[in-house]
């Protein structure tokens, strides 16, 4: 990458680092709550991340009515 | 129910896919179930195409996004056979739709159900037992960060933004969780997968569930 583009890494880079930081802060560091840190969307500000990754749009369904079996293979 | 249960253990789930820059998470995820329901009912697991499904759902817009239900309700309408993966190459950006002929090899879905669960989550397990593996979104906004471990915080429930497979459960621990197949490569998470604490509604993974039927 150029000049530019490297400084916009590192500085997203940086900013992944303190995010990651609050986020373990609340891991018990057993291995059993998630954990986070470095990896491939790492060089990515949130913003970036958001609007290439996360572009699934929510769909009005109806709740699940309780009185569907669902003890078959069959479908309601 | 059995207290942990994977679709994987069956060989009835595809690989993990990467979707690279194309926002199209919504087309992976009801292709990876559809798949997944074909080879439930005896068939030779393949590989469906996901291409096909960003550049045909008219009513999404391939790589700029869309929706899971969307989707499931196009096919369902329209009867479109998915054809094979190495027939209609994924190659992360919206193209023109592809048509095939009639005699063509492909699958069409006969019909889908799509509910909120949320508060339901046992339901879920059984729907996920009995129909196969389920289409659902999620807050994912914490996830460009996950290694590993069970996510039980910072994650929101209607706040959907991001759309992945169900393959399984394991309530065997002190921790009931989610086994989720991202579409975000083998590297990222657990070899792909995340897990994702049961009961609570974490990440709004119960808030629209989808299940299709082959």
């Amino acid at each position: 990458p150029g000049e530019g583009e490297g400084k916009k890494k590192e500085a997203a880079l940086r900013e992944s680092i303190k995010r990651i930081n609050n986020l373990n802060s609340l891991s018990s560091g057993d291995n059993i709550t998630a954990f986070y840190g470095i990896n491939q969307f790492s060089h990515l500000f949130p913003e970036e991340f958001r609007a290439i990754y996360l572009q699934c749009r929510a769909f009005k369904v109806p709740k699940y009515n309780r009185e569907v079996s669902l003890e078959g293979t069959e479908k309601p | 129910l059995p207290a942990k249960f994977d679709w994987r253990d069956k060989k009835v789930i595809t690989q993990v896919r990467n979707q690279e820059t194309c926002g199209g998470c919504w087309a992976f995820s009801i292709v990876g179930a559809i798949e997944s329901v074909y080879a439930i009912k005896g068939n030779v697991l393949e590989e469906f195409s996901v291409q096909q499904v960003i550049d045909c759902s008219y009513n999404n817009v391939g790589c700029q996004g869309g929706s899971t239900v969307a989707a499931l309700s196009w096919l369902n309408q329209t009867h479109v056979k998915l054809v094979k993966d190495s027939e209609y190459l994924f190659k992360a950006e919206t193209g023109l739709c592809h048509y095939f002929s009639r005699s063509d090899f492909g699958v069409s879905i006969i019909d889908y159900a799509a509910y909120d669960l949320s508060g339901q989550e046992d339901k879920m397990m059984k729907m996920l037992f009995h129909w196969g593996p389920l289409a659902v979104i999620v807050d994912a906004v914490s996830w460009q960060d996950y290694l590993g471990g069970i996510i039980q915080h910072h994650c929101s429930s209607g706040e959907a933004n991001h759309a992945v497979l169900i393959t399984g459960y394991d309530t065997t621990g002190s921790i009931p969780y989610w086994i989720v197949r991202n579409s975000w490569g083998r590297t990222w998470g657990i070899d792909g997968y995340a897990h994702i604490k049961m009961g609570s509604n974490i990440c709004g993974i119960a808030d629209e569930v989808s299940a299709v039927f082959v």
